[in-house]
């Protein structure tokens, strides 16, 4: 059985996954003696989705600003739609004898090849999501850098109302795929880690405040204050990093399991 | 979303197919 990267592709896929591997038990047991009912209409229904899968996949290429998705879009779509043909062939070789064995072993390819494409196509799409992620993550990281440039309150004002959209959002995209990936351990790592920034986001505010304050007051503890705010931004910054990082793993990721 | 509705009907279809293949086997094993 395949092992799935996140619960909504592990939805959708895990029934047929267990469908087609039951189909290939059997084959391969040398127990599908019996002939092949007509597979014609099931095998035109399938048809008839890979077809309008690939129609949306190409939409969406068509739309998408993302490169990596618009060049490993279409090997995906080529896969299913090679495999549809499989099946179709399949159809014609079992309609004229229900115990052809080309025809068995093209519906186990066909039927495979739907599986593997599609799940290569969901892939490809989870990955730009991924990527949507990392660049809000990216963007919070980069802003995080204008700290060391606010000096007066009104300005550390205007810093706030802007970084915290920015970290509310982060936080609630993380947290939402943490929730979706079925790796618990990878989940449960970024869980950690977004909760562990938000505790984090006071006291940089709070160490900016700070280093404003001792400004106003002539400029005394000015380095404490200073360092003060490097080791929040530091720790936020590194934070992320380690989220970005996180959100990159697949399912099959191990490394955390050595933590 | 409308990839994963696509998906969603392709392995509603494929599931169905394959059921329908396996539904004779079954009943000989």
């Amino acid at each position: 059985m395949p092992v799935f990267h996140t619960k909504t592709i592990e939805q959708i896929l895990e029934p047929v996954a267990n469908q087609v591997s039951q189909l290939v038990i059997i084959h391969e047991a040398g127990e599908d003696g019996a002939p092949v009912p007509s597979l014609e209409a099931p095998i035109n229904a399938v048809e008839s989705a890979v077809m309008n899968l690939a129609k949306v996949g190409r939409q969406q290429v068509q739309s998408s600003k993302d490169e990596v998705l618009k060049m490993d879009t279409p090997p995906a779509i080529d896969k299913v739609e090679h495999a549809a043909t499989l099946l179709k062939s399949a159809s014609t070789d079992l309609g004229q004898d229900p115990y052809s064995k080309s025809g068995r072993e093209k519906l186990i390819s066909g039927a495979r090849g739907i599986l593997q494409g599609t799940s290569d196509l969901l892939l490809v799409f989870d990955e730009a999501e991924v990527r949507r992620i990392c660049q809000v993550c990216q963007g919070v990281r980069e802003y995080l850098k204008v700290s060391e440039v606010v000096q007066e309150m009104e300005n550390l004002v205007t810093y706030v109302k802007n970084l915290s959209p920015g970290m509310t959002n982060m936080s609630r995209m993380v947290s939402q795929r943490s929730e979706e990936l079925t790796n618990v351990n990878h989940a449960e790592k970024l869980a950690y880690e977004i909760n562990s920034l938000k505790t984090q986001l006071p006291n940089l505010i709070s160490s900016m405040k700070a280093f404003v304050s001792t400004l106003k007051d002539g400029g005394r503890a000015k380095e404490a204050a200073v360092n003060n705010r490097k080791f929040y931004v530091n720790n936020i910054s590194s934070g992320i990093t380690e989220i970005i990082r996180l959100l990159q793993l697949v399912s099959t990721d191990q490394e955390l399991q050595y933590d | 979303e409308q990839i994963l509705e696509a998906a969603k009907s392709i392995a509603t279809a494929t599931t169905a197919l394959v059921k329908a293949a396996s539904a004779a086997q079954k009943e000989l094993v």
